[in-house]
Protein backbone atom coordinates (compact mmCIF):
# COMPACT_ATOMS: atom_id res chain seq x y z
CA UNK A 1 0.00 0.00 0.00
CA UNK A 2 0.92 3.67 -0.14
CA UNK A 3 3.44 4.46 2.58
CA UNK A 4 1.34 7.47 4.79
CA UNK A 5 3.55 10.09 3.72
CA UNK A 6 1.46 12.82 4.39
CA UNK A 7 2.91 14.60 7.73
CA UNK A 8 -0.28 14.40 9.73
CA UNK A 9 1.39 15.25 13.22
CA UNK A 10 2.07 18.25 15.00
CA UNK B 1 -5.11 10.05 16.26
CA UNK B 2 -4.68 8.02 19.55
CA UNK B 3 -4.15 8.81 23.43
CA UNK B 4 -0.56 9.24 23.28
CA UNK B 5 -0.35 11.91 20.91
CA UNK B 6 -3.28 13.89 22.09
CA UNK B 7 -1.92 13.95 25.56
CA UNK B 8 1.18 14.56 24.03
CA UNK B 9 -0.27 17.68 22.15
CA UNK B 10 -1.94 18.84 25.67
CA UNK B 11 0.89 18.58 27.25
CA UNK B 12 3.34 20.40 24.20
CA UNK B 13 -0.29 23.30 25.03
CA UNK B 14 -0.15 23.14 28.62
CA UNK B 15 3.67 24.32 28.45
CA UNK B 16 3.23 26.91 26.28
CA UNK B 17 0.14 28.12 28.37
CA UNK B 18 2.18 28.23 31.66
CA UNK B 19 4.76 30.01 30.05
CA UNK B 20 2.64 32.57 28.61
CA UNK B 21 0.87 32.51 32.31
CA UNK B 22 4.51 33.08 33.97
CA UNK B 23 5.17 35.91 31.34
CA UNK B 24 1.41 37.85 32.00
CA UNK B 25 1.25 37.00 35.59
CA UNK B 26 5.02 38.08 36.60
CA UNK B 27 5.56 40.26 33.81
CA UNK B 28 8.83 38.81 33.83
CA UNK B 29 10.59 36.16 31.78
CA UNK B 30 13.80 35.10 34.62
CA UNK B 31 14.85 31.77 34.26
CA UNK B 32 13.51 31.92 30.43
CA UNK B 33 16.17 31.05 27.49
CA UNK B 34 14.99 33.37 24.74
CA UNK B 35 17.48 31.61 22.35
CA UNK B 36 15.57 28.25 22.60
CA UNK B 37 12.27 30.43 22.54
CA UNK B 38 13.89 31.46 19.10
CA UNK B 39 14.87 27.91 18.10
CA UNK B 40 11.12 27.02 18.80
CA UNK B 41 9.84 30.10 16.13
CA UNK B 42 12.02 28.62 13.88
CA UNK B 43 11.32 24.85 14.37
CA UNK B 44 7.15 26.24 13.49
CA UNK B 45 7.87 27.62 10.89
CA UNK B 46 10.03 25.27 9.37
CA UNK B 47 7.41 22.63 10.29
CA UNK B 48 4.08 24.02 9.30
CA UNK B 49 5.17 25.63 5.99
CA UNK B 50 2.20 23.15 4.90
CA UNK B 51 -0.17 24.98 7.02
CA UNK B 52 -2.33 26.55 3.91
CA UNK B 53 -1.19 23.49 1.26
CA UNK B 54 -1.97 20.32 3.35
CA UNK B 55 -5.61 20.50 5.13
CA UNK B 56 -5.33 17.50 7.58
CA UNK B 57 -7.81 18.52 9.70
CA UNK B 58 -9.11 21.66 12.16
CA UNK B 59 -7.50 20.53 15.21
CA UNK B 60 -4.27 20.15 13.23
CA UNK B 61 -5.00 23.91 11.62
CA UNK B 62 -5.84 25.31 14.53
CA UNK B 63 -2.99 23.87 16.84
CA UNK B 64 -0.26 25.09 14.37
CA UNK B 65 -1.77 28.21 14.36
CA UNK B 66 -1.47 28.39 18.24
CA UNK B 67 2.01 27.11 18.13
CA UNK B 68 3.08 29.31 15.60
CA UNK B 69 1.38 32.40 17.01
CA UNK B 70 2.45 31.74 20.78
CA UNK B 71 6.15 31.01 19.72
CA UNK B 72 6.05 34.41 18.08
CA UNK B 73 4.23 36.40 20.74
CA UNK B 74 6.90 35.07 23.61
CA UNK B 75 9.76 36.32 21.16
CA UNK B 76 8.41 39.38 20.65
CA UNK B 77 7.38 40.18 24.59
CA UNK B 78 11.03 38.98 25.29
CA UNK B 79 12.59 41.38 22.63
CA UNK B 80 10.49 43.98 22.88
CA UNK B 81 8.10 44.42 25.86
CA UNK B 82 9.74 47.20 28.13
CA UNK B 83 8.99 45.50 31.75
CA UNK B 84 9.08 42.07 30.48
CA UNK B 85 12.38 42.35 28.49
CA UNK B 86 14.06 44.19 31.75
CA UNK B 87 13.81 40.43 33.54
CA UNK B 88 15.34 38.62 30.59
CA UNK B 89 18.79 36.83 31.49
CA UNK B 90 20.45 38.29 28.78
CA UNK B 91 24.53 37.56 30.70
CA UNK B 92 23.25 34.21 31.44
CA UNK B 93 21.67 33.52 28.11
CA UNK B 94 24.78 32.76 25.91
CA UNK B 95 24.61 29.73 24.32
CA UNK B 96 25.60 30.33 20.62
CA UNK B 97 22.26 28.78 19.24
CA UNK B 98 23.50 29.79 15.60
CA UNK B 99 25.78 26.79 15.57
CA UNK B 100 22.16 24.60 16.40
CA UNK B 101 20.54 26.21 13.11
CA UNK B 102 23.34 25.58 10.97
CA UNK B 103 24.37 21.80 12.04
CA UNK B 104 20.40 20.81 12.59
CA UNK B 105 20.29 22.43 8.60
CA UNK B 106 23.32 20.53 7.07
CA UNK B 107 22.07 16.99 8.85
CA UNK B 108 18.68 18.18 7.15
CA UNK B 109 20.36 18.48 3.87
CA UNK B 110 21.97 15.07 4.38
CA UNK B 111 19.71 12.97 6.29
CA UNK B 112 15.81 13.08 5.26
CA UNK B 113 13.26 10.99 3.68
CA UNK B 114 13.41 12.76 0.19
CA UNK B 115 16.24 15.44 -0.54
CA UNK B 116 12.66 18.03 -1.78
CA UNK B 117 12.75 21.57 -0.08
CA UNK B 118 9.50 20.71 2.22
CA UNK B 119 10.95 17.73 3.69
CA UNK B 120 15.02 19.15 3.93
CA UNK B 121 12.72 21.65 5.86
CA UNK B 122 10.64 19.30 7.34
CA UNK B 123 13.81 17.23 9.07
CA UNK B 124 15.42 20.79 9.76
CA UNK B 125 12.88 21.25 12.00
CA UNK B 126 12.68 17.92 13.89
CA UNK B 127 16.35 18.02 14.66
CA UNK B 128 16.33 21.52 15.41
CA UNK B 129 13.17 21.12 17.67
CA UNK B 130 15.18 17.84 19.24
CA UNK B 131 18.39 20.36 20.20
CA UNK B 132 16.32 23.31 21.29
CA UNK B 133 15.65 23.08 24.95
CA UNK B 134 19.98 22.90 25.31
CA UNK B 135 20.07 26.79 25.51
CA UNK B 136 16.94 26.87 28.33
CA UNK B 137 18.64 23.88 30.07
CA UNK B 138 22.12 25.11 30.31
CA UNK B 139 20.44 28.63 31.52
CA UNK B 140 18.78 26.90 34.62
CA UNK B 141 22.12 25.47 35.07
CA UNK B 142 24.01 28.54 35.59
CA UNK B 143 20.73 30.15 37.60
CA UNK B 144 20.44 27.79 39.86
CA UNK B 145 17.47 28.38 41.70
CA UNK B 146 14.15 27.83 39.31
CA UNK B 147 10.33 29.75 40.05
CA UNK B 148 8.05 27.24 39.84
CA UNK B 149 6.13 28.10 36.65
CA UNK B 150 9.58 27.90 35.03
CA UNK B 151 10.22 24.41 35.93
CA UNK B 152 6.72 23.30 35.09
CA UNK B 153 7.03 24.50 31.81
CA UNK B 154 10.78 22.68 31.24
CA UNK B 155 9.07 19.35 32.64
CA UNK B 156 5.58 19.66 30.75
CA UNK B 157 8.53 20.73 27.20
CA UNK B 158 10.30 17.92 27.60
CA UNK B 159 7.15 15.46 28.93
CA UNK B 160 5.54 16.15 25.70
CA UNK B 161 7.73 14.02 23.36
CA UNK B 162 8.50 11.38 25.48
CA UNK B 163 3.83 10.54 24.86
CA UNK B 164 5.33 10.94 21.15
CA UNK B 165 7.80 7.95 21.28
CA UNK B 166 4.74 6.17 22.87
CA UNK B 167 2.54 7.50 20.08
CA UNK B 168 5.09 6.33 17.32
CA UNK B 169 6.13 3.07 19.46
CA UNK B 170 1.88 2.70 18.95
CA UNK B 171 1.13 3.60 15.04
CA UNK B 172 4.34 0.81 14.85
CA UNK B 173 2.38 -1.52 15.39
CA UNK B 174 -1.39 -0.68 14.80
CA UNK B 175 -0.26 1.16 11.21
CA UNK B 176 1.18 -1.17 8.33
CA UNK B 177 4.01 0.68 6.65
CA UNK B 178 4.09 3.54 9.34
CA UNK B 179 7.45 4.84 9.43
CA UNK B 180 8.58 7.86 11.10
CA UNK B 181 12.48 7.43 11.96
CA UNK B 182 13.59 10.72 11.97
CA UNK B 183 11.11 12.35 14.20
CA UNK B 184 11.54 8.82 16.20
CA UNK B 185 15.55 9.30 16.57
CA UNK B 186 15.27 12.99 17.32
CA UNK B 187 12.68 12.32 19.76
CA UNK B 188 14.63 9.63 21.77
CA UNK B 189 17.74 12.34 21.47
CA UNK B 190 15.27 14.93 22.89
CA UNK B 191 13.78 13.61 25.39
CA UNK B 192 17.42 11.92 26.53
CA UNK B 193 18.30 15.89 27.01
CA UNK B 194 15.91 16.20 29.95
CA UNK B 195 16.85 12.86 31.40
CA UNK B 196 18.57 14.81 34.40
CA UNK B 197 16.50 17.94 34.73
CA UNK B 198 13.53 14.69 35.51
CA UNK B 199 15.95 13.36 37.73
CA UNK B 200 15.97 17.10 39.54
CA UNK B 201 11.94 17.63 38.98
CA UNK B 202 11.28 14.60 40.51
CA UNK B 203 13.56 15.07 43.91
CA UNK B 204 11.81 18.67 44.69
CA UNK B 205 8.35 16.80 44.31
CA UNK B 206 9.48 13.84 46.14
CA UNK B 207 11.38 16.21 49.21
CA UNK B 208 8.97 18.60 48.43
CA UNK B 209 11.97 21.09 48.02
CA UNK B 210 12.88 23.90 45.78
CA UNK B 211 14.27 23.14 42.67
CA UNK B 212 18.03 22.77 42.77
CA UNK B 213 20.44 22.17 39.48
CA UNK B 214 23.77 21.48 40.37
CA UNK B 215 25.35 24.12 38.27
Amino acid sequence: GKKNKKKDEL
Amino acid sequence: MNVFRLTGDMTHLASILVLLLKIYATKSCSGISLKTQELYALVFLARYLNLFTDFISVYNTVMKLVFIGSSLAIVWCMRMHKMVKRSYDQELDTFRHYFLIAGCFLLALLVNEKFMFPEVLWAFSIYLEAVSTIPQLVLLQRSGNVDNLTGQYVFLLGAYRALYILNWIYRYFTEPHFSRWIACVAGLVQTALYADFFYYYFLSWKNNAKLQLPS
